[in-house]
Formats: structure tokens, C-alpha cells, sequence
């Protein structure tokens, strides 16, 4: 099973 | 583009400055991110005095955006402090004008920024050949894996009533660029992700006749569907096995 990353895990907010 | 999103993200600044209109949404499950851009040369005229972000509900927008004829000339206004955005449609012979006003929404939404990346493969095909690929696995399995190398890139999938794959490989056609498949690599990648969006994402297939997927080991993948003046982006979180 794999799991779903979130998009905001990897771009942070300016 | 309204078309192609609207599914995605419902609530979207629309950000307007010097450069064009800008969006930038994720969608409710913070699982992607669209970007898009429509810079001046877009529009004739584009005007903008002062930067300004129009909050706008896009299926109120699509309500309105329906009304309009295919080959109508869309005039969009906002006033400095607007309560609502403006849309004129003129038919081609100026024989039917109808106008349109949306209010428009305060929208507290955080701008994430998306950082330069050198990606280890650049895969150009067919937007129709992607939206088949995407369309036929995600009938047999909820997931796909993305696995770029030198010899193509291979699409596979595993589900419930068995499994499978497409494998594309560099092709040149001389006559439709958009045609063509090519393929840059730096080094080997596979990504699984969430078909559900890449469905999604293919909704925008009519915009451009080719999409660009750009992909690094554990990070976001990059879906672009470039426009006249302009592009439309989606970043899709990957799938992190356990």
C-alpha cells in the first residue's frame, strides 16, 4: 500500500 | 480553462497585474496545485492599473461564461475596489452584445511558492495519447506508476481484476510536432500517483495539442499544457509507498 503525500508538504507557503 | 479546472478548484484569485492574469489554487484535499497564467498578449487590450486579486467562484463563473458564443469577443472589467467582475460578449458581427455581472468573493487563501526545479525526466506526448493512457488504467486501478528510463516511459497499473501497462517510446512526427514523444532524462524515475487526478488534469487536453509531464524522484509531478500566451500547470503530490 501506498500512501497519498499532501502538495503543501513540499511548497511552502510565501 | 475555466472548463478545465472547475472540477479541480472552486473558489480562485484570480491575480491581475502589469503581466497578465494569474491563478494559483490547490484543491480541497491539498493533494494538487493549478497554476495558470494568461499573460497581456492574450488579451488586446489588456489593462491594469493597480494589482488586484478578483475572488471568483468558478462554477458561478461557468453559469455566466456558458451564455457566451463560441466565436463571441469577451470584454472582463473590475472597477479599483470591485464588488464584481464585469463580462461583455459581442458576436463576430457585433449584431448581439450581452452583458454579465459576477459578484465577486473575498477569498483568504494562502500562495504557496513553487520553487525552480531541474527535473530528472521531461516527457512530451500527445494530450490526447496521455488522456487515453490515463482513462484506460484508471478503469483497472486507482493508481499509476510513472517509470521514466532511456529505453520510454511506462505507465503501469495494478488492480483487483488483474493489471497493466502502456510503454511509450521517442517518436518523431515531422508533419505535428504535437504528435511526437519525446523524452529527456537526466536520470531514471518512477512515481506513483493518484489516477483520479490525472483524469482530471486531462480535462484541459483541449487547450494544447501537446502536455509536458516533469517528473524528480519524490517530488511533485508537473503536468503543463502550454497556451498561445500562456500556460496552465498542475502539480500532483506523489504516492509514497509505505
Amino acid at each position: 500500500m501506498s500512501s497519498q503525500r499532501s502538495i503543501s508538504s513540499f511548497f511552502a507557503p510565501v | 480553462v475555466v472548463e478545465a479546472i472547475k472540477d479541480l478548484v472552486q473558489d480562485c484569485n484570480f491575480d491581475c497585474n502589469d503581466d497578465g492574469i494569474q491563478l494559483q489554487a490547490m484543491d480541497n484535499s491539498h493533494v494538487a496545485l493549478v497554476s495558470m497564467k494568461l499573460s497581456t498578449g492574450a488579451f488586446s487590450p489588456f489593462r491594469c492599473d493597480r494589482n488586484i486579486a478578483l475572488g471568483i467562484n468558478l462554477n458561478s463563473l461557468m453559469k455566466v461564461l456558458r451564455a457566451a458564443g463560441n466565436d463571441d469577443i469577451l470584454t472582463l472589467k473590475a472597477e479599483d475596489q470591485p464588488d464584481s467582475l464585469n463580462l461583455v460578449f459581442e458576436s463576430p458581427g457585433q449584431d448581439r452584445m450581452s452583458e454579465y455581472d459576477i459578484k465577486l468573493m473575498d477569498i483568504d487563501q494562502e500562495h504557496l511558492g513553487i520553487p525552480e526545479t531541474e527535473y530528472a525526466a521531461t516527457i512530451s506526448l500527445p494530450s490526447a495519447e496521455f488522456q487515453r493512457i490515463c482513462r484506460d488504467l484508471s478503469a483497472l486501478s486507482e493508481s499509476v506508476s510513472i517509470e521514466a528510463s532511456k529505453d520510454g516511459v511506462k505507465f503501469s497499473c495494478s488492480g483487483d481484476i488483474g493489471n497493466g501497462s502502456v510503454t511509450l517510446r521517442p517518436h518523431t512526427n515531422v508533419e505535428d510536432e504535437s504528435k511526437s514523444t519525446s523524452i529527456a532524462l537526466t536520470e531514471p524515475v518512477n512515481l506513483t500517483f493518484s489516477l483520479k487526478y490525472l483524469v482530471n488534469f486531462c480535462k484541459a487536453s483541449s487547450l494544447s495539442g501537446s502536455v509536458q509531464l516533469c517528473l524528480s524522484n519524490e517530488v511533485p509531478l508537473l503536468v503543463e499544457f502550454k497556451m498561445g500566451a500562456g500556460y496552465l500547470r498542475f502539480y500532483l503530490a506523489p504516492k509514497i509507498g509505505d
